[in-house]
């Protein structure tokens, strides 16, 4: 479903190049689960936004659903991130002055969805074991808090694809564990596609397939 | 040099109450390596928010350096913690329109230090692997650098005491252990007191003692 081919993103800053992606290539099947791992600075969450049609690569080429996706404009890679991709970020990307409600309900605002919001948004909030925190704004709620909070919303539209950035970085590893159970399955019950940035050997394991990045390169690929 | 006794912490969010920690008793002595463990939610952030005089406590008595201090006000609470305290935020806190150097170079302004501020600035951001990366701003940094900014802004002014909330949590396993070397090495070289919050079992065995906290209580404490 996700076809990457000589993919390099080089970031400007003022007069200086600072190369991100340096030609990258794979693919990713329909219902696959894939992680990413890499050192600090290595270009994985360069290389989810870009698959997450966030951002624009320099060069190379990138075919989501059979469709060339390099070249559109912002208007179309927002729409296909609102109907394809659920994302969690490295940073969780939340809105600080509203509930954990309203943060998780907003995709499905976007989605243009107009019955029992609230109790989708709710029921979301619990499967991530928030079931009583969701009147709390953002800075109400503890780091792992906020991380989990990200991730309801991520999961809220029932997306194809999820791309999640290290989604476990701030949780405890029981957590943790939960979190993935509540990915794998997705994977089982709808055949979600999810690809999973981690520092963590251990989630890793818990994925069919390992990319390793090192330096805006693939190094390796291994089951 | 640190002694907490019965400290409580209840945020009131409107008409609700929401108890952080439930009555938390511990020492610390100077030069002492520890580990802060336990659940997503379950009161650290709290706890180092505490010791760390970035907030107050609702009852118990804190005692630190043989001061008491928890009934100062703002801006003495202010002074201690620019003298003795190094904070790795969780969350980084950085300021997102200033470079890394102006970042990590802050609290040397605060300090009244104005000899050699960039010199020593960039021997920080360099001690933990970002002397190529001074002149980005946070948003032009992968989440592990920035994390890596917000620690070595921690270090910056030797402090006595650091308080690290899960350092290394966006770091993968080769820059933690390298972020685990730098602290150690200040504990070795200039009996630094760390206290450290982390998710990562590996991080906790290299600390002398582990406290482990579970819905605002210490559970147990060994070595
Ligand atoms: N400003 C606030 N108002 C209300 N409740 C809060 C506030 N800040 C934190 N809390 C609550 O207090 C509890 C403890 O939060 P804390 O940030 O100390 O947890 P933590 O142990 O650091 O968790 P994590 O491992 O996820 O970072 C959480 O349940 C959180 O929802
Ligand atoms: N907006 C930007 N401008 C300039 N350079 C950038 C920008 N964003 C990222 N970079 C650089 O691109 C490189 C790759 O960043 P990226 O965020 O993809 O790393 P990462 O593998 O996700 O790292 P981490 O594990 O620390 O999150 C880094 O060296 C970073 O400094
Ligand atoms: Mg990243
Ligand atoms: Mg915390």
């Amino acid at each position: 479903v996700i076809k990457i081919k000589d993919i390099t993103k080089i970031y400007k800053l003022g007069d200086i190049e600072v190369p991100a992606l340096c030609g990258v290539t794979f693919k990713v099947k329909k219902g696959e689960v894939i992680s990413i791992m890499g050192p600090s600075g290595s270009g994985k969450s360069t290389l989810m936004n870009i698959i997450g049609c966030l951002d624009r690569l320099t060069s190379g080429e990138y075919i989501l659903d059979n469709e060339d996706v390099s070249n559109l404009d912002d208007d179309q890679l927002a729409q296909i991130r609102n109907q394809k991709v659920g994302f969690v970020f490295q940073n969780f990307n939340l809105l600080s002055r509203s509930t954990a409600l309203a943060n998780v309900e907003l995709p499905l605002r976007y989605a243009g969805i107009t019955e029992n919001r609230i109790e989708m948004a709710q029921k979301a909030l619990e499967s991530v074991g928030l079931g009583d925190r969701i009147h709390h704004k953002p800075p109400e709620l503890s780091g792992g808090q906020q991380q989990r909070v990200a991730i309801a919303r991520a999961l809220i539209n029932n997306p194809a694809i999820i791309l999640a950035d290290e989604p476990t970085g701030n949780l405890d590893s029981r957590s943790g564990d939960e979190i993935m159970e509540l990915l794998l399955g997705l994977n089982k019950d709808y055949g979600t596609t999810l690809i999973i940035v981690t520092h963590d050997p251990k989630i890793a394991a818990r994925t069919a397939r390992t990319i390793q990045i090192f330096d805006g390169l693939i190094k390796e690929s291994k089951s």
